[in-house]
């Protein structure tokens, strides 16, 4: 069987939030290593991969693989019933037909438990190989999120120019156009705002700023983002959790434009 | 998106 808490529940709540215009029935495969998911959209032309590891809960226990198959709407409306700070527990069979939910409040003597119904999600599951990549740019993930809904309003596109010190996202459209450049930048003082730009060769490709704009909705989960690209693969944009977990995103870049 | 998806489909075929 499965039980997993987590001390709270906006964390299970971003996540959902943040990937469920993307997809919408996906299996939540958990194991004794945590809880993971990997679901293509319908374009089949971005990917979202999460992992939230054992350690993020506390406690966890799970014997068997069990992929509980959930619709992403229904998890939000179910998700939506938590207070941020509660303390959210799943639980589920080794054979379930639902996963159920308890949602404690740490200050109240309140429990609320709520159950969603699972399906049967065949999902096609491919192996994402280990890359290296010719830049990787980490920068404040509320700078991302600007750059790319500034730009979505002038464009469908961003080129995202990776060179030595310094990382461009430039867009054309049928009003203007428009340029953003950022500089490797470290601050003692506030590192939050830090930009590091790590390069092996230069790199420059073109990606749907709609699928970016939507990434972005993963902003609140972590204070930084990191874009790791190389030619011909799809973007890297990764969300770093609290106990190694990761919210990514992957998309393929737009080619002959 | 023919093109994307045939990346995407390299990539994780490797």
């Amino acid at each position: 069987m499965l039980e997993a808490r987590l001390e709270q529940a906006s964390i299970l709540k971003k996540v959902v939030d943040a990937i469920k215009d993307l997809v919408q029935d996906c299996n939540f495969d958990c194991n004794d290593s945590g809880i993971a998911l990997q679901a293509m959209d319908n374009s089949h032309v971005a990917l979202v991969s999460m992992m939230l590891k054992s350690d993020t809960f506390s406690p966890f226990r799970c014997d068997r693989n069990i992929a509980l198959g959930i619709n992403l709407n229904s998890f939000q409306k179910v998700l939506r019933c938590a207070q941020n700070e509660d303390i959210l527990t799943l639980k589920a069979d080794d054979s379930p037909d639902v996963v159920s939910l308890v949602f404690e409040s740490s200050e109240q003597d309140r429990i609320s438990e709520y159950d969603i119904k699972l399906m049967d999600i065949d999902q096609e599951h491919l192996g994402i190989p280990d890359t290296e990549y010719a830049a990787t740019i980490t920068m404040p993930s509320g700078e991302f999120q600007r750059i790319c809904r500034d730009l979505s309003a002038l464009s469908e596109s961003v080129a995202i120019e990776a060179e030595k010190n310094a990382v461009k996202f430039v867009c054309n459209g049928d009003i203007g156009n428009g340029a953003i450049s950022l500089r490797n930048h470290s601050s003692v003082e506030k590192p939050e705002q830090n930009v590091n730009i790590e390069l092996s060769e230069p790199v420059a490709l073109t990606f749907s700023l709609k699928y970016l704009v939507n990434f972005c909705k993963a902003s609140g989960l972590s204070g930084s983002v990191k874009l790791c690209l190389s030619n011909e693969v799809p973007l890297l944009v990764e969300y770093e959790l609290a106990s190694n977990s990761y919210l990514r995103f992957y998309l393929a870049p737009k080619i002959g434009d | 998106k023919i093109f994307q998806k045939q990346i995407f489909k390299f990539f994780l075929e490797g």
